[in-house]
């Protein structure tokens, strides 16, 4: 554990706890990618099930806990709870055009082809993309609230200090997951551009984010 | 396997 990696787990805490309040304070979850959430819900159930198998540390066991299931509180009140606030219209994001690359990938590329080893693997090709049909909504409605930019701001701050923990671990322990690593570099980049609109709009200005 | 590293990230 170091400092950086610390602070990107509090960091991706804050984004989800962020997106929860949103939904819950405003009864609404207008403008929330459903199909995202329900991406980061399988990402969660299918990277933590060494749950079952091997016990690492009271922090590592609380966090997976606690991140399955805030992603599934997330998805039942987008699905559930308030449905009839959920823009289904804007979330056209084709999943499959997702999930049959990830599945394949990692079938292809993986440390051993074991379940568990396939579906960590899986989970980790499958983070790296699953924002995008939230990104697509955003891009197709042109707009975002100012609470929904606090989240991807805080989604891709995680993003950002998990490589400067990778950076730090590999000088310090040597230690480099090639598939983690490169798929966390591939997610991070996918922030990048919202990063510049963050600053520039929504930091500079009020309300909502629109884009140019 | 013995050769895979614990995956103590989340």
């Amino acid at each position: 554990m170091n400092i950086f990696r610390l602070a990107g787990d509090v960091c991706h805490l804050v984004a989800i706890i962020i997106l929860l309040l949103k939904i819950w304070r405003s009864r609404s979850c207008a403008g929330i990618s459903g199909k995202s959430q329900v991406l980061f819900a399988i990402v969660f159930t299918t990277r933590y099930l060494d749950l079952f198998t091997v016990f690492i540390s009271p922090y590592n066991t609380i966090m997976k806990v606690v991140f399955l299931a805030l992603s599934y509180a997330t998805v039942y009140l987008i699905y559930m709870r308030f449905r009839n606030t959920f823009n289904s219209e804007n979330d056209s994001f084709r999943l499959e055009f997702l999930l049959v690359p990830v599945i394949g990938l990692s079938f292809l590329e993986n440390y051993a082809f074991t379940p568990l080893e396939i579906l960590w693997t899986f989970s980790i090709f499958l983070e790296s993309v699953a924002i995008m049909p939230q990104l697509f909504m955003i891009t197709k409605t042109g707009e975002a609230e100012s609470i929904t930019t606090h989240y991807l701001f805080f989604l891709g701050l995680y993003r950002a200090l998990y490589i400067a923990n990778w950076v730090w671990r590999y000088h310090t322990e040597g230690f480099f997951d090639q598939i983690a690593v490169v798929s966390g570099v591939v997610q991070t980049i996918f922030y990048i551009d919202f990063f510049y609109l963050y600053v520039t709009k929504v930091l500079r200005g009020r309300g909502k984010m629109t884009l140019p | 396997d013995e050769d895979l590293q614990t995956k103590d990230e989340l």
